[in-house]
């Protein structure tokens, strides 16, 4: 464990966090894509189906549990409770999300370090994780302004991926034979995708005024 | 070991 790793563990926990209390307490779920917190929960129960049989710390398990359990709540909350799914805009929210799981399926059966049935759906989970972000992006260009709390949301879960990429780097350095191509690129076009979301936030914030996406 | 495949992060 090194300070970039457990910065973006606490970052990315940030973000689940930020979005849980935020729909528990106003009880809305208004500007959030449902779409992405499918995919989140599907990236989720597909990189941790080793937290029964492979213990590799407290820490490890306490936070996988952490990020499934709140993953899946965010979906029940927005599908099923009562009072939040009803801001749920899901005539903006259309983008095909199965579009990304497929390509991202046939690639994780090409691309990965084992050709295993838990291998290759943890190299799933990870490019699902690079892409999960692009129906939120997108619901936001159509809605066009974002409340605080999901620009905080998107820019924590931003970050903890960049905090990742300097783990990485650390770890290489530090870590005799650990090169692993597929998370680093993965994670690097993650970040990526975040660009001109964090560009637009970074100049709402030092402009203090209300972010506004273009269009 | 899980260390060396990368999966002992989160």
């Amino acid at each position: 464990m090194n300070i970039f790793r457990f910065a973006g563990d606490m970052t990315h926990l940030a973000s689940v966090l930020v979005l849980l209390l935020k729909i528990h307490t106003i009880k809305s779920c208004a500007g959030v894509s449902l779409k992405t917190q499918e995919l989140y929960a599907i990236v989720f129960a597909t990189r941790y189906l080793d937290i029964f049989t492979d213990f590799i710390s407290l820490y490890n398990t306490f936070m996988k549990l952490v990020f499934l359990g709140s993953s899946f709540s965010i979906v029940w909350y927005m599908r099923s409770h009562k009072i939040v799914r009803r801001s749920y805009d899901k005539d903006q929210d259309t983008f095909r999300h199965y579009f990304l799981i497929v390509p991202c399926l046939l690639l994780a059966m090409i691309i990965n370090e084992k050709f295993t049935f838990r291998e290759v759906l943890w190299t799933f989970s990870l490019f699902l994780e690079a892409v999960a972000i692009l129906p939120q992006l997108v619901l936001l260009q159509r809605t066009r302004n974002i409340d605080n709390l999901t620009g905080q949301y998107i820019f924590l879960l931003g970050a903890y991926r960049a905090f990742y990429i300097f783990n990485w780097i650390y770890r290489y350095f530090t870590e005799p034979h650990y090169v692993h191509w597929i998370p680093w690129i993965a994670g690097l076009l993650q970040t990526l995708l975040y660009g001109d979301f964090f560009y637009y936030y970074f100049h709402s914030w030092k402009n203090n005024k209300k972010l506004q996406l273009p269009a | 070991t899980k260390a060396h495949l990368g999966h002992d992060e989160l």
